[in-house]
């Protein structure tokens, strides 16, 4: 579970946000 | 015969498939020869890094998944990342490459430090997946079918998620019964590579244990 806490992370800000930004 | 709609579908997935990619500058640094053990790593991680993004840029094109329940949204793409990153780097080594591509990328994963007991069936999943010679239709297809699957760990509305799942699998497998005629079970042969996946799946989660430790 901890390791998965960093794919989180990306997938939860990626998902808020815009790519190219 | 594909209707109008499904039609429409195809090419949302594939257009959002095709615009999608890891970025330039990081996939020009993994062609580089020269490289220490630490570079390396330091590569494969930025480019895993990537690779998830890019595959969250790529889901939120398929059409309903962003009216699905946020936490879904997060647990499909947190259970899927692996598997469709996999099917993902399989479609690319088996494009045609350039002369000394395939080996360089090849070289560089067997130098990662990542051991040959997870290396075999990753290059074999790779080999497979070439010999199905996929269009790229099919391999868009494949990857939301991958990412859509109800049956994920914390996903609540499984339901929501099948009937979003299931409109590709149909248009999938009109599709490989129109481009592939002559092989009628070539829809079963993709679906057997999704179950691949998942045995990849659990490889990987062991062979991060050892890379950790190494």
């Amino acid at each position: 579970p901890a390791s998965n806490l960093g794919l989180e992370d990306i997938i939860r800000k990626a998902l808020m946000g815009n790519l190219e930004e | 015969e594909i209707s109008k709609e499904q039609q429409a579908l195809i090419k949302l997935i594939v257009d959002a498939y095709k615009r999608h990619q890891i970025p330039q500058d990081i996939t020009k640094k993994l062609l580089q020869e020269q490289y220490s053990a630490e570079e390396n790593f330091l590569l494969l991680t930025e480019m895993a890094t990537s690779q998830v993004q890019v595959l969250v840029e790529f889901t939120k094109n398929i059409p309903g998944f962003l009216s699905l329940d946020h936490e879904d949204q997060i647990a499909l793409l947190k259970g899927s990342a692996v598997e469709a990153m996999f099917l993902r780097s399989a479609q690319v080594f088996s494009r045609k490459m350039p002369s000394g591509h395939t080996e360089v990328l090849e070289e560089r994963v067997r130098k990662s430090g990542i051991s040959e007991e997870f290396i075999t069936p990753m290059f074999n999943f790779y080999k497979s997946i070439g010999e199905l010679h996929m269009i790229q239709e099919e391999q868009a297809l494949l990857s939301a079918i991958t990412i859509l699957s109800p049956d994920r760990p914390y996903v609540k509305d499984q339901q929501a998620v099948e009937r979003l799942q299931e409109p590709m699998l149909d248009v999938l497998r009109k599709l490989c019964a129109l481009q592939h005629p002559l092989e009628p079970q070539y829809f079963a042969r993709l679906l057997g590579r999704l179950t691949e996946l998942r045995t990849l799946n659990h490889y990987h989660t062991e062979m991060l244990a050892s890379w950790r430790v190494n």
